[in-house]
């Protein structure tokens, strides 16, 4: 998740 | 998709593969932290969660797959498989002084209070310090395998080259995530002092061996 990286980063 | 971003993804898989293989072939898991490995897992189950929830890429769920997968198969070898090998004496760092730490700070500094979110927070939090028992090993021992330190080597360059491409971002896309940010550097700085053991010693063909 994580609302402001995109979610595509691992 | 950038450069230093999968320069970054290939870096992690190669050091997860390194230390499988190293388990593998040697029969033995000795000078490996379980104690860090419990964390990645703990780390990568709590991040991947999206996995059921959101779709990006066959890329995306491919790479989390993996990374899912063999931290609990190098659980399975460490614990069950070779655990005769496990050198647990040497593998005495406490985890609950990282693990708690990561709880609180997820639930009070997080981008939004909901159940993925926070679960995202904390793995970030506990990733950046979840390779402490492995150094603190190394540095118990006072000497590495030269593997284990390509390992090393390799596992620390990944978040490394992530911030190059959270620095690449910023500049072309104008966006970036602090806690991401923050919590990168930190974990790319506990690795400092290994790297600069790594390139004066490992590279020249020198064992790992810290001064007594």
């Amino acid at each position: 998740s994580s609302l402001y990286l995109v979610k595509d980063e691992l | 998709m950038n450069i230093f971003r999968l320069l970054g993804d290939l870096s992690h898989l190669l050091a997860i593969m390194i230390l499988l293989q190293k388990i593998f072939y040697s029969r033995s898991c000795a000078g490996i932290s379980a104690k860090s490995q419990v964390l990645f897992a703990i780390v990568y189950t709590a991040r991947y969660l999206d996995l059921v929830t959101v779709y990006v890429s066959l890329y995306n769920i491919s790479m989390k797959v993996v990374f899912l997968l063999s931290s609990y198969a190098t659980l399975y070898l460490i614990y069950l498989k070779f655990r005769a090998t496990y050198d647990r004496n040497h593998d005495t760092f406490r985890i609950e002084f990282l693990l708690l730490p990561a709880i609180v700070l997820a639930l009070l500094i997080n981008h939004q209070f909901s159940a993925l979110e926070v679960l995202w927070t904390f793995s970030i939090y506990l990733e950046s310090v979840a390779i402490l028992p492995q150094l603190f090993m190394v540095s118990k021992t006072g000497e590495a395998e030269s593997i284990t330190s390509h390992y090393l080597f390799a596992l620390g360059s990944y978040r490394g080259l992530y911030i190059l491409n959270w620095f690449y971002r910023y500049w072309t896309e104008g966006h970036y995530d602090l806690i991401a940010i923050v919590a990168g550097v930190v974990q790319t700085v506990l690795y400092c002092d290994f790297f600069y053991l790594y390139v004066t010693k490992v590279l020249k063909g020198k064992k790992l061996q810290l001064p007594a």
